[in-house]
């Protein structure tokens, strides 16, 4: 998943 | 994983265990809005559709579970627990959520990264979450004395909201790869001013040693 866009948060 | 994202994540999880203390052990949902704790049930649906598809790491699996399966049973609980829901406040919680979940899709559909159905259903769970604690707070202010669980549980959900903003800006500095676009920080800083006020009003209470009572 690409943390550009912070998908990574919750 | 920097701090304040792990504090924030973590005083996100003491809302819900706060919460769900209250139903557990006192039986009791007295000031807390069935409205609000529905549209957070929405926004994890819709925000961890890819929860079976991305892998991010295990701790962000394990969290997403806990917060789908949380927020899931804590709507039960009101709705259908049959002591927890005689606690429930139905008249003063009369917020109607779908003038929160309207507007909400409607800018999800033209405000978005890319207009793909998960991408514009994660959008809509920024902008939902954003908003999702106004019947908390309209609830609250008509609450006459709010009990020391319900003010924690508001606290901590607003100290969440701080810490990712932190995390957000250290992220911004540390990570190059990160690059947040306009929504998500619009959509969270919105939320966090929302608590501002009752923040003020619950630190006040504390230091002054009164039971937490919002003004009208």
């Amino acid at each position: 998943v690409s943390p550009d866009n912070g998908h990574d948060e919750l | 994983m920097n701090i304040f994202r792990l504090a924030g994540d973590m005083t996100h999880l003491m809302s819900i265990v706060v919460l769900l203390l209250k139903m557990h052990t006192i039986k009791s949902c007295a000031g807390i809005s069935l409205k609000t704790q529905e549209l957070y049930a929405l926004v994890f649906i819709t925000r961890y559709l890819d929860i079976f598809t991305d892998f991010v790491s295990l701790y962000n699996t394990v969290m997403k579970i806990f917060f789908l399966g949380t927020s899931i049973s804590i709507v039960w609980y009101m709705r259908y627990h049959k002591v927890v829901k005689q606690s429930y406040d139905k008249d003063h919680d009369t917020f109607r959520h779908y003038f929160l979940i309207l507007p909400c899709f409607l800018l999800a559909l033209i405000i978005n990264d890319e207009f793909t159905f998960r991408e514009v259903l994660w959008t809509f769970s920024l902008y939902l979450e954003a908003v999702a604690i106004i019947p908390q707070l309209v609830l609250l202010q008509r609450t006459k004395n709010i009990d020391n669980l319900t003010g924690n549980y508001v606290f901590f959900l607003g100290a969440y909201r701080g810490l990712y903003i932190l995390n957000w800006i250290y992220r911004y500095f540390t990570d190059s790869h990160y690059r947040r676009k306009g929504i998500t920080w619009t959509s969270g800083i919105v939320q966090t001013l929302l608590y501002a006020d009752f923040f003020y009003y619950y630190i006040r209470s504390w230091r002054r040693n009164e039971r937490l009572n919002l003004p009208a």
